[in-house]
């Protein structure tokens, strides 16, 4: 059983591989340098790296080519992913932006259906698809396949969303947005956004290069 | 000096702690149960908590309130946080509903400048900020002492922006939305926002449920 931190840490490497094979055009790299760029200990690094398969060679260090495709063959490719069908909640300001967010189709996120519950929205159609009302959302949910919802509601409303969503019985993981803890069966994988930790950690690390 | 995992987790254990401390009450709580709630090995909860100084006590586990407060010790609080002035470029889709995000105020995030470069929308006021033209950056930075800048313009102009920023001198850390490799230079610390990876990552551990 992988860790969360582990499959975390790999996507770090692959963003981080992928730049330097098709952007740099780099041949070989070593898990100091690799450490270094991604804010990792080098023995994590080469642990990491080892964990799915022996790819480096002491000393040399390791293929950009080699390590690049060995770690994308850990993650869902795109063509994985595309078998995930996905629906998103709330086509407010933060759902626009990724409806719009052109990184999704580049890896395989295939947002199939939109719900929102103002009736000045639904029936329209953003970035070709079709908003759905809320109170339509079981029989979407199962027409479509779906089985991941991105929460991108206001935070008072996202635990009636969220019953209404396992009420369907096909959902198996959610990325949340909302700034609430949601209450889900055990069964179901949940995700929680929130930038603010993404912020608070810059700052721990401003913090320590300044002051040491 | 501390990984940048190491941080991430602790931002993940205090946001689950202050769950339990304030909303369900606990007293006590175990390594075996924080892992579990949050995907870690109880072996690697164990080493992060006693990093910072030892606070459990072997087979009756960890004070909940104990642990929350020392855990929120390391991480910058409100107060630290509010000294750490913040710019955000780019008043779009995503930028709006940055700039409308509840937690931000609440963990003391202060957003004090905002710039686009679209002439519709400077000059305006957006939550109470007023929108300069990206083109006064060098000097509104320096006047309201901004070190953290926060990027959501469009990939293609991004760069050009975060150029004039690091031309100010005063840019220490960016967060960063657009979905390109940015060119900083080594003493500016840069974190990459990608909601797709988010989506690969759940993607990846449904899989791993489904077919182990
Ligand atoms: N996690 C983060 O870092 C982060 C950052 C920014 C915003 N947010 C959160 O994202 C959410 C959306 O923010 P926003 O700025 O886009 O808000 P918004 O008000 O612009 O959009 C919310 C949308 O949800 C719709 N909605 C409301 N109730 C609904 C329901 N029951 N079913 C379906 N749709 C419903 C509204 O009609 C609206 O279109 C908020 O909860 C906000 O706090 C999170
Ligand atoms: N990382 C992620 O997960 C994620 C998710 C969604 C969107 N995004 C990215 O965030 C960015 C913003 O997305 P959006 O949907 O809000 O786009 P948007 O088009 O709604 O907003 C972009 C804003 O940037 C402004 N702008 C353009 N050039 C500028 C410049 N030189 N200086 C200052 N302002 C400038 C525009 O006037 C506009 O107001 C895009 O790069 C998008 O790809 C990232």
């Amino acid at each position: 059983q992988v860790g969360v931190p582990t499959i975390e840490r790999i996507v770090r490497y692959c963003r981080y591989l992928e730049r330097l094979y098709y952007v740099e055009k780099r041949d070989v790299i070593s898990s100091a340098e690799i450490g270094e760029a991604l804010g990792l200990k080098p023995t994590q690094v080469r642990k990491d790296l080892s964990y799915f398969g022996e790819i480096g060679k002491r000393g040399v260090g390791y293929s950009v080519e080699e390590l690049y495709f060995h770690l994308m063959g850990i993650l869902p490719c795109p063509k994985d992913c595309r078998l995930f069908k996905i629906a998103l909640f709330g086509v407010g300001r933060l759902g626009k932006a990724l409806l719009d967010y052109e990184m999704f189709s580049k890896r395989g996120i295939d947002i199939v259906a939109v719900f929102d519950k103002n009736r000045q929205k639904v029936g329209k159609t953003i970035n070709g698809r079709y908003i759905y009302h809320i109170d339509e959302v079981e029989t979407v949910l199962r027409a479509q396949n779906v089985s991941i919802a991105i929460i991108c509601v206001p935070a008072a409303e996202a635990q009636s969303v969220i019953d209404r969503i396992v009420g369907s019985g096909v959902i198996k993981g959610i990325l949340n947005f909302a700034p609430v803890d949601l209450t889900v069966p055990k069964d179901i994988l949940v995700s929680n956004m929130d930038i603010s930790a993404e912020l608070e950690k810059l700052i721990y690390f401003i913090r320590e290069k300044e002051y040491g």
